[in-house]
């Protein structure tokens, strides 16, 4: 564990606290792409299988069982509870087009061919992208509530602090991988219109619109 | 040479 990691993991808990007093407050998951979340699912599913005969540390399993069940949790209130509030028409992205090709690469890319190295690989493809359905949902309405933006900026963030992790990483452990790492810095490229909206309006005050 | 892959990170 370093620092860059710590900050990385403190943002990913963050935004899903953000994203659950969001839903909690007020009482409606609009905004939301629901597809989003449920990518979210598969990708703690599939890369967390390991808690069931791995131990790394309290912490680790602590973080996992949380990101495992508040994911589920957060798909169950946009599912259930929070229904009326959701709009399917304008969460349309295809996510075959998402989960087709993680699956392909991670087939071709993986540590081990196994079921659990190729699942793992895929979970860290399939994170990569599956923002790109709230992405696109906020690029069609072209706005966004503010606490809707703080939780993708604190999603968008915990990936990038893990680039400077894996370069610590290299230096003190020689640990180097691969996948992760351009599947980390694809997944931050892909907040950078965001993030540069965020930070230009939403944190000098002003509500977050895209320009027409 | 890589050295095995611990996925310790989340």
């Amino acid at each position: 564990m370093n620092f860059f990691r710590l900050l990385g993991d403190l943002s990913h808990l963050a935004s899903i606290l953000i994203l659950l007093h969001k839903i909690k407050t007020t009482r409606s998951c609009r905004g939301l792409s629901f597809k989003t979340q449920a990518l979210y699912v598969a990708v703690f599913i599939t890369r967390y299988l390991d808690l069931t005969y791995r131990w790394v540390s309290l912490y680790n399993f602590v973080m996992k069982l949380f990101f495992i069940g508040s994911s589920c949790a957060t798909l169950y209130l946009m599912r259930y509870k929070y229904c009326p509030t959701h709009d399917p028409s304008i969460d349309t992205f295809k996510i075959e087009y998402l989960v087709g090709p993680c699956a392909i690469l991670a087939l071709i890319f993986n540590y081990k061919f196994s079921v659990s190295e190729v699942l793992w690989s895929f979970s860290i493809f399939l994170e990569s992208v599956a923002i790109l359905p709230q992405l696109f949902m906020l690029q069609r309405t072209g706005e966004a509530e503010t606490i809707t933006t703080h939780y993708l900026a604190a999603l968008g963030i915990y990936r990038a602090f893990y680039i400077p992790n894996w370069i610590y990483r290299y230096f003190t452990e020689g640990v180097v991988d691969p996948i992760a790492i351009v599947a980390g810095i694809a997944q931050t490229g892909l907040y950078l219109d965001f993030f540069y909206v965020y930070f230009t309006k939403v944190m000098q005050g002003e509500k977050f619109e895209l320009p027409a | 040479q890589a050295k095995e892959t611990p996925h310790d990170e989340l």
